[in-house]
């Protein structure tokens, strides 16, 4: 299966 | 404070309609250069960034950073009010409790005028690095929308292959297996049906397809649609607006478990 991965270890606070 | 006349009203309500079942409160943050907007989904998935230039609206005025916090559902019930060649204006004080929301019809024989309360929105801005994709594919948004539908029927997530053949979209269910492959298209006399894929190297992704079917709403807005990929990064999936304003969405890709 495969795991959704979230925005924030993306995209990170200004 | 604020003061943005918007010829072209319905533009305001089609954003509002393609992101009000992702982001519920938001703030339209308001400066000199334009209304700008950044939300991430309560899950932690999906971003909107949406950008309303100055340019966009006649006049256009904003002295200071004013930040709108709008209740989306709210917004909606006001935008409801709204007639296609109405314009609109936007209007708040530097630290509005309320936004104040005129339509007036073309012919001037009708003004509408509601205050919507605002609320105080503490949201984190996110830093969204600048991205060279290795793909970019633009395609009709009717198209996009109809894939991803299209396979949201089949299976939750949708695999998205960019290679020098095209770009494969394809699902694995329960009931069995889908894909659709579009490859590059030039149409001389109908440009909006082209379909342009540039790729620097190939690319394969697995998304969420619930969350693809909803950036779709934001369809109406443009009849293209741009989709930028690199390997094991969130996807950008852009609407131009008017003139060099836009609609975007960022969503995290699923990885192996």
């Amino acid at each position: 299966g495969k795991k959704q991965q979230s925005l924030t270890s993306f995209f990170t606070p200004k | 404070m604020l003061e943005a006349r918007l010829s072209q009203s319905m533009v305001l309500k089609k954003v509002v309609d393609a992101i009000k079942d992702l982001v519920q409160d938001c703030n339209f943050d308001c400066n000199d250069s334009g209304i700008a907007l950044q939300a991430m989904d309560n899950s932690h998935v999906a971003l909107v960034s949406m950008l309303l230039k100055a340019e966009s609206f006649e006049p256009y005025r904003c002295d200071r950073n004013i930040a709108l916090g709008v209740n989306l559902v709210s917004l909606t019930k006001v935008l409801r009010a709204l007639q296609n060649d109405d314009l609109v204006t936007l209007k708040a004080d530097d630290a509005p409790d309320s936004l104040n929301i005129t339509f007036e019809s073309s012919t001037a024989d009708r003004i509408s005028e509601y205050d919507l309360k605002l609320m105080d929105i503490d949201q984190e801005h996110l830093g969204i690095p600048d991205t060279e994709y290795a793909a970019t594919v633009t395609m009709p948004s009717t198209e996009f929308k109809r894939i991803c539908t299209d396979l949201q029927a089949m299976s939750e997530s949708v695999t998205i292959e960019a290679t020098k053949d095209g770009i494969k979209f394809s699902c694995a269910g329960d009931i069995g297996n889908g894909a659709v492959t579009l490859r590059n298209y030039q149409n001389v006399e109908k440009e909006h049906l082209n379909v342009d894929i540039e790729l620097t190297e190939p690319v394969s992704l697995t998304f969420s397809l619930k969350y693809l079917v909803n950036f779709c709403k934001a369809q109406p807005l443009s009849d293209r649609v741009k989709i930028c990929l690199s390997n094991e990064v969130p996807l950008l999936v852009e609407y131009l607006i008017t003139g060099t304003s836009y609609l975007r969405f960022y969503l995290a890709p699923k990885v192996r478990d």
